[in-house]
């Protein structure tokens, strides 16, 4: 099927992406 | 009929300084390694117990593909990490990969981008904002947060400006004034910002190509928040 951003999104992923931001107002 | 190619399709795709991740959906366990290699595991069986049927390991740079099913393609229990390979591993390198496997390369490769995407490579303070650029280049989206509330992000395709009260514009194209002379002046910031992280991206690449070792000067952070 084909890929779909949205099928991964979640909140797992969306706490992955967070704690890849430098401090300071994420 | 002429021969397609995956090339067309989809280039090559790049992992380099990516955090380690593994992301699952109905049909399929995607992760990007400690190793920065890209692993794909297709499941089949019920969801009490799934079985990993195959395995696609891509090298971080896109171009060497190995592929296994594992346990004589009888499957094997999905568990938090790829199955382990067996001896004989089909390996291919992204110009021989049989077409059949294409959609999983591509399905791999739309999520390395979109991790990408939202990895910073270079940050920096201004007085204004919180500037990021990501790893998504050529032409990587920029993600500026300003102390006051106020956001834009910035795409190849658009820009999305989020006012301090909240109120959000989209300008898309070489069209890049905003609807007031106070949403302009956040946009002019912008790009100074985002022109800085270029430059600075270029000047530091530099260096680092001049280091025999290949170490990453990147993600890296400049300033600090006033």
């Amino acid at each position: 099927d084909e890929f779909d951003a949205e099928a991964f999104r979640d909140d797992r992923l969306e706490a992955y992406f967070k704690q890849l931001v430098p401090p300071g107002m994420q | 009929n002429q021969m397609r190619t995956l090339q067309e399709l989809v280039s090559p795709l790049r992992a380099h300084r990516l955090k380690a991740i593994r992301q699952k959906t109905k049909n399929a366990v995607v992760s990007i390694l400690d190793s920065e290699e890209v692993c794909m595991e297709l499941l089949k069986g019920s969801s009490v117990q799934e079985h990993v049927k195959e395995v696609l390991r891509i090298s971080s740079d896109g171009s060497t593909i190995h592929i296994y099913h594992p346990n004589e393609g009888r499957g094997f229990p999905l568990e938090d990490r790829p199955p382990p390979p067996p001896e004989d591993v089909f390996v291919y390198s992204f110009d021989n990969l049989p077409e059949k496997y294409w959609k999983k390369y591509q399905y791999a490769s739309k999520f390395v981008h979109l991790v990408r995407s939202k990895t910073p490579k270079i940050t920096l303070y201004t007085k204004y904002a919180k500037c990021m650029l990501m790893e998504n280049s050529p032409q990587a989206d920029v993600e500026v947060c300003f102390y006051d509330g106020a956001k834009i992000n910035k795409t190849s395709e658009f820009l999305r400006i989020i006012e301090k009260s909240g109120k959000s514009h989209t300008l898309k194209g070489a069209k890049m004034n905003g609807p007031s002379e106070v949403v302009n002046s956040y946009v002019e910031h912008a790009h100074e910002a985002h022109q800085t992280c270029l430059d600075l991206e270029s000047i530091i690449a530099v260096q680092e190509e001049r280091k025999e070792k290949r170490v990453s000067f990147f993600p890296i952070i400049i300033g600090r928040r006033p």
